[in-house]
């Protein structure tokens, strides 16, 4: 499903170019659970916007769902974003004037869901996170983690077929965080593709394979 | 140093008052290593504000350094902020326009150090963090975790007694977690009083007290 043949990515913001990712090839089957380590700047989140077609390589291909999405128009990949993908960013990327509840039904307006069936389905999502309660609050009245789980929340909403998380439990607490790897687990069993950068050992070993990044290379860690 | 006596806060941002801190007394000695630990929503950083004067307690007495900082005026508070804590935020709270290296610099500059002191502090503090390479990156420019070491640096260069950090290694890989802690217990070896908000136990065995926040009231965990 998932197919990035010698992908490279710099950024060349100052006068030199530093590159980022180097020469990566990874296959990621439809329906596998995969986990990414590595040390802080190694080039984690800049695979994951790549994976999540958030951003585009400077050379190397992209075949995911069998296209080329490398090639493919912002249009067309805003769409495949929107109905395909759900992303959880590391700084989760709430809008601050919207309640919890409309941040979560977003998606879902940009998708022409119509309003009962996206306050339903906005609902369910937050109730799966443990956030029934604070369906009016704005992301300003919310904890570190329980913004987080808004933004968990809202990549579930249009049922996308690859869940692409960054660091998803980073502030929640251990019984949390477990909840929602439990949730994740059941997303999985559904049939879904999940890609999860985290940095915790007991988070990673919820996923069938990991990932480690270093340097800008991507090396394997354990299969199960 | 730091003595809570029955504080108390509240949100009234919906009809209904939520309280969030109940009844809370707590007393950290002068040099003291502690971290706080919870689940999502417990009130941990609600209780982190109030220590480090960024919020004041609705009821209850507040005395830090021996004063009555609950009843100061936000001019005082802000002076004790700038010059005997450093503060570590779970959101990072860096300035987008800024480079990593003014960021840091922006405490200094408040508190009147010279310009050149104020540079060579500055870099001192992006070497502690790892950082050195990245003093002209902005923050939209930087990893997760790097943005969280930025954060990390800010919070030393005045260098505060109390260091209060809010979830400090979230973003940070386990291996750059743990150096950054030994850095943390040689601020402590220095003097400084350090508390600390994690979910991650590892993390906490740095510290020599645990305290654990739930539903507003904290309770101790084990003294070393
Ligand atoms: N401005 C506000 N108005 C209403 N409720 C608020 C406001 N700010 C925070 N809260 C609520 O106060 C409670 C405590 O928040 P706090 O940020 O202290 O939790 P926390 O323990 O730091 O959580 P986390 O581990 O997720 O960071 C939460 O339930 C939150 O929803
Ligand atoms: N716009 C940019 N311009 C220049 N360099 C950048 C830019 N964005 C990111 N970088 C650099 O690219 C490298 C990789 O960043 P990335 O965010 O992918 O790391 P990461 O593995 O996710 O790190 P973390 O674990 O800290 O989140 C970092 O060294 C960062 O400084
Ligand atoms: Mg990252
Ligand atoms: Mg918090």
């Amino acid at each position: 499903m998932i197919q990035l043949r010698r992908v490279s990515k710099s950024y060349t913001a100052f006068a030199h170019a530093s590159v980022v990712l180097r020469d990566v090839t990874l296959d990621i089957p439809t329906g596998q659970f995969v986990a990414i380590m590595g040390p802080s700047g190694s080039g984690k989140s800049t695979l994951l916007n790549l994976i999540g077609c958030l951003d585009t390589p400077d050379s190397g291909t992209y075949e995911l769902f069998g296209q080329h999405v490398d090639q493919m128009s912002e249009d067309q990949l805003s769409m495949i974003r929107l109905r395909r993908i759900g992303f959880v960013f590391q700084s989760f990327n709430l809008i601050p004037r919207y309640t919890a509840l409309h941040n979560v039904e977003l998606p879902m307006i940009y998708a022409r869901v119509d309003p009962a069936a996206r306050t339903r389905r906005a609902q369910r999502a937050l109730e799966l996170v443990g956030l029934s309660q604070k369906l009016a609050h704005k992301p300003s009245q919310l904890s570190g983690g329980q913004q987080q789980r808004i933004a968990i929340a809202r990549a579930l909403v249009n049922d996308p077929a690859i869940i692409v998380a960054d660091e998803p439990t980073g502030s929640l607490d251990s019984t949390t965080g477990h909840e929602i790897m439990h949730l994740f687990r059941r997303m999985h069993a559904a049939g879904k593709t999940i890609v999860m950068v985290t940095h915790e050992a007991d988070i990673a070993a919820y996923a069938q394979r990991i990932l480690y990044v270093k340097d800008g290379r991507v090396s394997e860690g354990v299969l199960r």
